[in-house]
């Protein structure tokens, strides 16, 4: 755990009265095991550990702080600095139904997340529609409509129509429907299989969405950034999911993920359950990243 | 990864070393491995690119192989399969290709929906066993997964299956109600059938990191895991924690998943496995 190397580096450091290249060499080769232990991707591992050494060479050693402390808050730093800014926003339109794409590889959690965000707007005066637009996973309608019917809001389902014709329909639909929020559930699909991430391109051309998700399981080890990257280029996201952070996990891929996108992490799940959605945290992730 | 046919050097070993980590081969087992490399290095048994890829190779292909990779044959049907795994790393999906892998060969399959919590979990195992022609025993959203486990057992000897195969819900490790509830179906399975379940498997999706060492090992503590199940191997991810998991628990891989549809399932093969890691 970092606390673990934070110890190390301390005892590095100590009785040193300044940061020198060989000593801060060394303590960045154990900040970088940790945050590889947490599956930060390890080409951002390098460019992130490579940025925090030239701060810290450059950095006039503050009086009264030993120079262990300093390097360490340094990163800490660094890495909040990297996931943030906190920004749970959504680009509420003015008029016309606000429409919010779902996508993401298969089992991240899209179709509960789908849930999760109607019973928060629906919460907060929203009136959600929810788009069954999985047409190939067996039942995924199904499960959709039971989200729906838990949290009392509409679904608009079209079993064995093409997704993209679905989900423009939809959107078509929400007006006489009364809804001012569009969430459209697509089905997961690998970042290489070109056909599906033409589909889900098509479905974005159609809906001119609002607000794009990719939908992350936090448990994604060094390939988060592969995927993150592709649908990144093909849909121009506007923020990240990290879903089933109640495991435990440290979490790194929503490092790699923020520095590799730029993309705001948004919201967090934290349980199976539909009130099991929160505001992500940077400070908060920085420190579960580095243990 | 590594130019071939290059002498090898310190900095050419640290690009190996780097290589490894990619893979989602976590630190610890990715210096357990390197220090035979330098060893061998040391002692110039190896010299070159090539060479150190090879001893490479031979390292991970011993880790992961098995002489345990193929399901066990109960002393007498039903050989009964207990499904279990975090959420969405493809369980049901993954009992709908043994299920075929079953039917293939002629077997008469019984489905057991014990999820009996997640929306339309049921629907969707029951879609699978209408497509496959398997039977399936489920009841009312909310039943004790455990009586479902009981009433499939009953199901399975009275209609004389060969294979029973049951769903659990997706759990997390860290969810010790859950964890207990299953350690409850795995002890009703064994009041009722003698022996069962015979084979207990652990469903790991390959794009997870370093958490599922600690699934593995909690799991492990749950229930008596016969195999490891990988899947999602068709996507980008290389599946490398499972070697860190071998190293530690001593638990074989028998199959990997490699698509949604039912035909996507394949034996475990150790040699490919790490070949396609350094693909
Ligand atoms: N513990 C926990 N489980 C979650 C969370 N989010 C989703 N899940 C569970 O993860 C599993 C997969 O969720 P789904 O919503 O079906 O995932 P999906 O992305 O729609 O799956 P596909 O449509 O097949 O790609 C389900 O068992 C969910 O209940 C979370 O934040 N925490
Ligand atoms: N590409 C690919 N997708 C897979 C594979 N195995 C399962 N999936 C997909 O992963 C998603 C989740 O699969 P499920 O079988 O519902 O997973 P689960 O573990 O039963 O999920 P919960 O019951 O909600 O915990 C579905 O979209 C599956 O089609 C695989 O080997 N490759
Ligand atoms: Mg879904
Ligand atoms: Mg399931």
């Amino acid at each position: 755990s970092l606390t673990k190397t934070f110890d190390a580096v301390r005892r590095r450091f100590a009785g040193k009265s300044k940061l020198t290249e060989a000593n801060i060499n060394e303590a960045l080769g154990e900040v970088r095991t940790a945050l590889l232990e947490a599956d930060v991707n390890f080409a951002v591992c390098k460019d992130f550990l490579a940025n925090v050494r030239e701060r810290a060479l450059g950095a006039e050693v503050l009086a009264g702080v030993s120079p262990g402390d300093q390097f360490i808050k340094s990163i800490h730093d660094a890495l909040v600095e990297l996931m943030g800014p906190e920004d749970p926003s959504i680009a509420w339109k003015k008029d016309g139904p606000t429409v919010i794409l779902m996508a993401g590889l298969q089992g991240s959690g899209k179709t509960t997340t789908c849930g999760k965000l109607a019973f928060k707007f629906k919460n907060e005066g929203r009136k959600p529609l929810l788009v069954a637009a999985d047409v190939q996973r067996p039942a995924a309608i199904e499960q959709l409509k039971v989200l729906g019917e838990q949290v009392g809001v509409p679904v608009h389902a079209e079993p064995g129509a093409a997704p993209p014709d679905i989900c423009e329909r939809a959107v078509a639909k929400a007006v006489e429907l009364g809804a001012d929020t569009v969430i459209l559930d697509t089905a997961g699909r690998l970042h290489i299989d070109e056909d599906l991430m033409n589909e889900v391109s098509l479905i974005a051309e159609k809906t001119h969405p609002d607000e794009v998700f990719l939908v992350l399981d936090a448990n994604t080890g060094q390939d988060a950034v592969h995927s993150a990257e592709e649908f990144d280029k093909t849909l121009a996201l506007t923020g990240v999911v990290l879903t089933k952070l109640d495991s435990g996990t440290r979490g790194g891929a929503s490092l790699s993920v923020k520095k590799v996108t730029g993309k705001p992490i948004k919201f967090i799940g934290v349980g199976e359950k539909l009130d099991k959605l929160e505001s992500f945290h940077p400070a908060r992730m920085a420190d579960r990243i580095l243990g | 990864i590594l130019p071939f046919g290059r002498d090898l050097d310190d900095e050419l070993i640290d690009e190996m070393e780097n290589y490894l980590y990619t893979a989602d081969i976590g630190p610890r087992t990715v210096q357990v491995v390197m220090e035979q490399v330098r060893q061998a290095y040391k002692d110039r048994t190896i010299k070159t690119t090539d060479e150190c890829f090879e001893h490479l190779k031979s390292i991970l292909k011993g880790v992961m192989s098995s002489d345990k990779t193929s399901l066990v044959t109960p002393q007498q049907p039903p050989l009964v399969i207990l499904v279990a795994g975090v959420n969405g790393s493809g369980k049901t999906t993954s009992i709908a290709k043994l299920c075929k892998y079953f039917r293939d060969r002629d077997k008469k399959v019984l489905l057991a929906a014990a999820d009996t919590f997640r929306a339309a979990a049921v629907e969707q195992l029951t879609i699978w066993a209408d497509r496959l022609g398997a039977d399936i025993v489920k009841k009312q959203q909310g039943a004790d997964p455990a009586s479902v486990a009981f009433d499939a057992c009953d199901a399975a000897r009275a209609r004389g299956v060969d294979v029973l195969i049951v769903d659990t819900a997706g759990r997390l490790h860290t969810q010790k109600n859950l964890m207990q509830e299953l350690e409850k179906i795995r002890r009703v399975i064994g009041k009722k059938i003698e022996g069962a379940p015979h084979e207990t498997l652990l469903i790991l999706d390959a794009n997870n990191g370093q958490n599922a060492i600690a699934q593995a090992q909690e799991f492990g503590k749950s229930l008596e895991l016969t195999g490891l199940f990988l899947t999602k191997l068709d996507g980008t991810a290389k599946g490398g924690a499972v070697i860190g998991i071998r190293h530690q628990v001593d638990v074989p891989v028998k199959f990997i998943g490699i698509g949604e549809s039912a035909e996507d399932i394949e034996e475990f093969d150790a040699d490919a496995f790490v070949e396609a890691l350094f693909a």
